[in-house]
């Protein structure tokens, strides 16, 4: 799968989210 | 000649090489066995990997013997509620969880042997209207209950000796989660599948909910049963309990799909659809690593290689009947493949 079919992938997806979302 | 009806013969082939049978154990005081699982049980310094096997009214225990024969070490009676699944709690030793309830689950309990006074034991974990419920590596137990305004998931970690300490609650979405799989690797992510078919993604250690997914129209009512996350993305392997093999191209049994949790956006990787020649359904199914095993409505068992999407093997209903359940046995590459009178087959795949 391309990165263009799913958008920009971040290694540190779970770290980013925990970060952005609420709590 | 049933068999043969149902065994197109270029399956012939596959099924006598990837499955041989091990063992066999029938409980004879069982009447209808409602599910099966292996278990890790350690006595006299011996820990053994032992069969556990459920009917509606009890829950035994088996030990392996010589000569590949088995023996039963201990029998749970229950109460007047039926059991309805056992719940394994992977990396423990002496402990598993059963769901009982009529139509949906109403209690989960814990049966385990206490070495504090020498005895098989059982203890009511927790109760109420329960939608889905799975056993998390560290003794924890992670599940989703309904009263009339809210939503509850909770995990309650349980004591060696059985006894559960304080839960912890996780934020809950709108819909109802009816799945959970682990993030392998990943020790603070859990995900669920819900009741209009989203991903959802949770942090175990805040309780927060990351992420809501929906895994598209093409794979409709999606049950999570694996997940691992790999190069910034996250993969969940799915089925699809209504899968029929007229719909095999559109409608797989199982399949893969790749989520990018930063975007939401999804793609296909695999799908395992139904062999051909099998007229029915999906009914259920396990899966271990990337094997995926089902018992179909023809009555027999279909086993997948989830990475290359096919069918590798398969158990077509013997004399004795259609097979009824279909068990990974962790950690050995072994099927639990059993059958409605309590009999239970052990194959080496």
């Amino acid at each position: 799968c391309s990165e263009s079919d799913l958008g920009p992938i971040s290694l540190n997806w779970f770290e980013e989210l925990s970060a952005e979302a609420p709590s | 000649d049933t068999v043969e009806q149902l065994t197109p013969a270029l399956l012939d082939d596959l099924r006598e090489e990837s499955l041989q049978l091990v063992s066999k154990l029938k409980d004879s005081s069982s009447s209808c066995a409602v599910d099966v699982s292996a278990v890790w049980w350690e006595a006299a310094g011996c820990r053994e990997l032992c069969v556990v096997t459920a009917c509606e009214s009890s829950v035994s225990l088996w030990k392996p013997l010589a000569s590949d024969r088995w023996g039963k070490v201990y029998t749970w009676q229950l109460g007047e509620i039926p059991v309805i699944q056992i719940v394994p709690l992977p990396d423990t030793c002496n402990l598993v969880c059963i769901a009982l309830g009529d139509l949906e689950i109403g209690e989960v309990r814990l049966l385990l042997y206490s070495s504090e006074n020498d005895s098989f034991k059982q203890a009511l974990v927790k109760t109420g209207n329960i939608k889905a419920v799975l056993g998390l590596k560290g003794r924890r137990l992670v599940s989703s209950s309904r009263t009339m305004q809210e939503q509850q998931v909770e995990i309650v970690s349980l004591s060696e000796t059985g006894r559960s300490r304080d839960g912890q609650t996780l934020m809950p979405p709108e819909e109802t989660v009816l799945a959970f799989a682990e993030v392998e690797g990943m020790r603070d992510a859990l995900v669920g599948t819900t009741a209009v078919n989203s991903i959802v993604v949770w942090n175990l250690k805040t309780g927060q909910l990351l992420k809501k997914m929906h895994v598209g129209y093409s794979h409709p009512a999606s049950i999570c049963h694996r997940a691992y996350s790999d190069s910034g993305l996250l993969f969940v392997v799915l089925s699809h309990p209504h899968a029929k093999e007229s719909e095999s191209c559109g409608n797989p049994a199982f399949c893969v799909i790749a989520f990018n949790p930063k975007t939401a956006r999804s793609t296909g990787v695999t799908s395992s659809s139904l062999p051909p020649g099998h007229a029915g359904r999906y009914l259920e199914g396990d899966v271990k690593d990337a094997s995926a095993a089902a018992v179909l409505t023809s009555g027999a068992i279909a086993v997948w290689d989830l990475l290359l999407g096919q069918c590798t093997a398969l158990l077509p209903p013997g004399p004795a009947g259609s097979w009824s359940l279909a068990r990974w046995a962790t950690p050995s590459a072994c099927l639990l493949a059993g059958q409605r009178d309590g009999t239970v087959c052990l194959y080496r795949y």
